[in-house]
């Protein structure tokens, strides 16, 4: 039965995309079976992995909707272990036709059910909000992680989602965990980023993860490659930061 | 009578906020009077220039709802000749209260309406998604910057843009122009950040502004000391840069 992972965070370019892709090859790489879905209007994990958002037939939207079938949208990547399901430029319009349904923020949990006992992960990209795109993520998900830009703003945001998690695991996911908030963009050149780390260890110190995703540039040059870091740069500390991510994880999960 | 310019880009972290506390103080230093509304619930704006997000009585909020009077919204900062209007959490829930809502589209347009003329600019902030805030800011605003970050998923997100705006054109704003297309964080080692100036001057160079915004770490520290960046240290080419965009639209607009 898959563990479902939303990575989540409104505040905008702190690493979600760069996360999910890197983290879903990883642990692919590590031998487990992955999908990761795109969540994100912008298809950004979608392009980051090779595809090309607006060709993609097969994707999230026609499943959430109810107008196919979510098997049907799975697709393989390069990487052996990881499936993808794309984004599409429709989902924008998803947020609107859903505000007057029945149950809008459970399609994404009732979608997902009948395909979680094909893999050992299935990742969700979000957008950069809290609208009903990233309730449904949060209600379908069994933990979320957290990436924390190591920059003023980004702290900012943290206390405001907090907030959200705790009225989802009230009302419409009980079960909800906080997978790790996990330090992203860390530059050692930046005053801030060594205060940002201090500032959340002092606050929320049991879910800061241990693994620190460095500032990167080969992190930042993969996508244009549509490729995860590992298959760009299999040395850098970018892609050596993530493959440490997925054994913390697993290793929290008992899967290695 | 104001200027009203909306700083805009789905995509997340590509400098919205710098630029708009940027530009306005520039702006308030060239002798102008600005005012920056921040419509993000985020709040980042507020933050950026000293305020407290959850501590203002005084917000836009309250105004787009029809709560209190615009005018009595208005914050002095500590930049002469600069006013702010905060953004506050419940924005959040503006986006699902307005849905169904007489002209939705066109709140904060005529709430705007009754104090253009006590200021030469009026910038707004806009949050990292293409919702109803987004939309009703490109409804009151005469024209658009957007800042583009100088990396790969950035570019992806400029063609679902232009869609968008000349959506806001042909229906609620026949008006609303281009300010300009502002390259952000430019950082020469990276081979990307070229290749995406190149690219853009292709598609769409009578657009791009003159004004190239670098990846600066001063741009990035100023804001925990709550003030913007020529505050902080007047001398870094992130200041220097962002005083040239304000000269640059100043002269466009036969200001200067
Ligand atoms: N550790 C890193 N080092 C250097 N660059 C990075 C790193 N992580 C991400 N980036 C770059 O920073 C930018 C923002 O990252 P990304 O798009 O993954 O953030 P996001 O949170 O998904 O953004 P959005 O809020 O728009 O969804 C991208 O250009 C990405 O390539
Ligand atoms: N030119 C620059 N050089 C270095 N850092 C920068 C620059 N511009 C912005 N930053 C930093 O990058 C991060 C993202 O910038 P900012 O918050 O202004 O983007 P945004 O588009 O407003 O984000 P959001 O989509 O969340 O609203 C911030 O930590 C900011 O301090
Ligand atoms: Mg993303
Ligand atoms: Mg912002």
């Amino acid at each position: 039965m898959a563990r479902v992972i939303a990575v989540s965070n409104q505040k905008g370019g702190v690493g979600k995309t760069t996360t999910c892709i890197n983290l879903a090859a990883s642990m692919a790489i590590l031998g487990k079976e992955v999908l990761l879905i795109d969540f994100d209007p912008q298809g950004n994990a979608t392009s980051g992995l090779g595809l090309v958002p607006g060709d993609c037939d097969k994707n999230i939207y026609m499943a959430l909707m109810g107008d196919a079938p979510i098997q049907q949208q799975i697709q393989p990547t390069t990487v052996k272990r990881l499936s993808v399901i794309p984004s599409n430029i429709d989902l924008t319009g998803a947020e609107v036709e859903l505000v007057n349904t029945e149950n809008r923020e459970m399609r994404l949990k009732s979608v997902l059910s009948s395909i979680k006992d094909r893999f050992d992960y299935i990742i969700i990209d979000c957008p950069p909000s809290l609208g009903l795109l990233t309730v449904n993520s949060l209600v379908a998900a069994d933990s979320i992680l957290i990436p924390l830009q190591c920059e003023y703003y980004a702290m900012e945001g943290i206390s405001q989602l907090l907030v959200t998690i705790n009225l989802i695991q009230d009302t419409l996911n009980p079960d909800i965990q906080i997978e790790g908030i996990l330090p992203t963009m860390f530059d050692v050149r930046n005053n801030i980023s060594k205060q940002v780390i201090e500032e959340v260890k002092l606050h929320l110190k049991e879910h800061v993860l241990e693994t620190v995703i460095p500032r990167n540039v080969r992190l930042c040059e993969a996508p244009s490659f549509g490729k995860p870091a590992f298959f760009y740069d299999r040395t850098s500390r970018g892609t050596v930061s993530y493959l440490q991510l997925a054994k913390e994880l697993l290793e929290k999960h008992q899967q290695i």
